[in-house]
């Protein structure tokens, strides 16, 4: 099965 | 003092819409260049990017920058009251707590004012790196609702693959499995209708139809829409906002375990 990814993995909080 | 008047108030119509199931509460950042809002929704799967360009507005003043903290219920039940050709005016004090929509009738016989106050919401703004994609597919907005609405019939997760032959939408679930193919196209009349495709390289990424049903809320923005496409990276879905500017969703992709 697929995991959802999260967007904080791949955007960093300035 | 922050004003700015809209002789479409539709368009602002159409943009509660397009991100008011992703997100209940969002803070529109108003400075001397333009509206912006950039949330993510509550699960950190997507995020909308909206930007409204102030030489857009009709007329646009803000004396100092200003976030507005608003509850995107209620931010659209005013705007149901506002009339799709009603030239649309939003006011707010400096440092203010609430905001003023003013809608007026395209005759002027009917004027209304709604006053909504604000919220404080922490902001969490996220450096979204500029990336070179290795595949920008731009087709009919309202073809692209279709496949979604169409493909999420088959399964949670919709696979799209963009090689130069053209890109493919594929899923596949209980009930058996779909493939939808769209070819670029060779010579249109009109521009809105083409399938064009830019590829670096090819790339396969698999995303959850929900999210994709969300981002087609905004289909009445924009007779196009931008797809962009590189190896495990978020997709971008892109509407154009007429003269005004664009709102973008992000979308992390699913990875096989």
């Amino acid at each position: 099965s697929s995991k959802q990814m999260k967007l904080d993995s791949f955007f960093n909080k300035k | 003092m922050f004003e700015a008047r809209l002789v479409q108030s539709s368009i602002f119509k159409k943009v509660l819409e397009a991100i008011k199931e992703l997100l209940n509460e969002a803070t529109f950042d108003c400075s001397d260049s333009g509206i912006q809002l950039q949330a993510m929704d509550s699960s950190h799967v997507s995020l909308v990017s909206l930007n409204l360009r102030s030489d857009g507005f009709d007329q646009y003043r803000c004396d100092r920058n200003l976030s507005m903290g608003i509850n995107l219920a209620s931010m659209t039940k005013i705007m149901k009251c506002a009339g799709n050709d009603d030239i649309m005016t939003m006011k707010a004090q400096d440092n203010a707590d609430s905001v003023t929509f003013m809608f007026e009738s395209p005759n002027q016989e009917k004027m209304s004012d709604y006053e909504m106050k604000l919220m404080n919401l922490d902001q969490e703004h996220l450096g979204i790196p500029e990336t070179d994609y290795s595949c920008v597919i731009k087709l009919p907005s309202a073809e692209f609702a279709r496949i979604c609405r169409d493909l999420s019939q088959f399964g949670e997760s919709v696979v799209i693959s963009c090689t130069k032959e053209g890109v493919k939408f594929s899923a596949a679930g209980d009930i058996g499995s779909a493939n939808i193919k769209l070819a670029q196209t060779a010579n249109v009349d009109k521009e809105d209708e083409a399938v064009s495709i830019e590829m670096q390289e090819k790339v396969s990424l698999t995303f959850a139809c929900r999210y994709l049903n969300y981002f087609t809320k905004a289909t009445p923005l924009s007779p196009q829409v931008c797809l962009s496409m590189s190896a495990e990276v978020p997709l971008v879905v892109e509407y154009k906002i007429g003269e005004i500017g664009h709102i973008r969703y992000y979308l992390a992709p699913k990875i096989e375990e």
